[in-house]
């Protein structure tokens, strides 16, 4: 689903779940993403930060279409796991940068995220692998944000990358 | 410096800094990175997951030779953001699913949440891409989770994956 663009990857089809205050002990991810599994829905992103007083929040993106459906699950595994509540929004996109050999990450990182910044885009979630730098950010703010990323990095023009 | 097994990969040389409650707003994120880069400071991961109240915590790891100078770097910031704290850890390690086409992403990563799971082990933090599913977890139980995906999910034994 992420259309590339010579370094820069997007995906507009994206809508996020949050699954907030979880007990932060083993078994909650695995029941959390067992459960999604069965009812056959593919999570694209999955993000977790550090925990605070034996409580975390577990985020994910799924398709728009499958949004509704997982929103279902979500609520009844904050039940059953006696979590806080779950907050969603499906007014996301994606947007990465995609680059083989991005161990100088943080010059990498650092330039998207100014490019960003410089466009008043507000980044609501990060997620970085060696090969990729994703930031979920308001929809309406995608194409902006594409063309600020372009704009901003030396993007070698390898078609699908 | 990531030491890759037939589809598990993992890395013992990681710290971790948070600057907790950084403002929610355009141009933090780069702020952050770009100080660390200017440093020449490799950074790893980055984790970001929904903030609150225009507050929101961002999270990276580095190597533990990188750890306390980044760590000065990370207080530096946190009064000049006027972010709340930083917290840190060192007893960290780092373990990843890698494989082409995870996209049926779900299944793999509730396999390798429920191998971890089932040998008591705490997923801290989780980040993901379409090619690698990764875990930070406390580094003495580092060896056990390895063993434990090996154990739990049918790794292609392609070396060097
Ligand atoms: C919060 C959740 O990730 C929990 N720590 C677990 O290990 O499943
Ligand atoms: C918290 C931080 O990521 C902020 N939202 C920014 O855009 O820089």
């Amino acid at each position: 689903e992420d259309v590339v663009v010579s370094g820069v990857a997007y995906n507009r089809n994206e809508a996020k779940i949050s699954i907030v205050g979880v007990p932060d002990r083993p078994g909650i991810a695995a029941e959390v993403f067992g459960r999604i599994s069965d009812s056959h829905i593919v999570v694209d992103m999955i993000i977790q930060n550090v925990g605070y007083n034996s409580r975390n929040d577990i985020s994910f993106t799924v398709s728009k279409e499958d949004f509704a459906a997982t929103l279902k699950i979500a609520e009844t595994l904050c039940k059953e796991l006696g979590a806080e509540k779950v907050i969603s929004d499906e007014k996301i996109a994606k947007v990465s940068v995609v680059g083989v050999g991005m161990k100088t990450h943080c010059g990498v990182a650092a330039k998207m995220f100014r490019a960003l910044a410089e466009n008043g885009i507000n980044i609501e979630m990060i997620s970085t692998s060696e090969i990729k730098i994703s930031c979920v950010i308001r929809e309406s703010d995608l194409d902006k944000a594409v063309q600020a990323i372009h704009n901003g990095l030396i993007i070698n023009a390898e078609p699908g990358i």
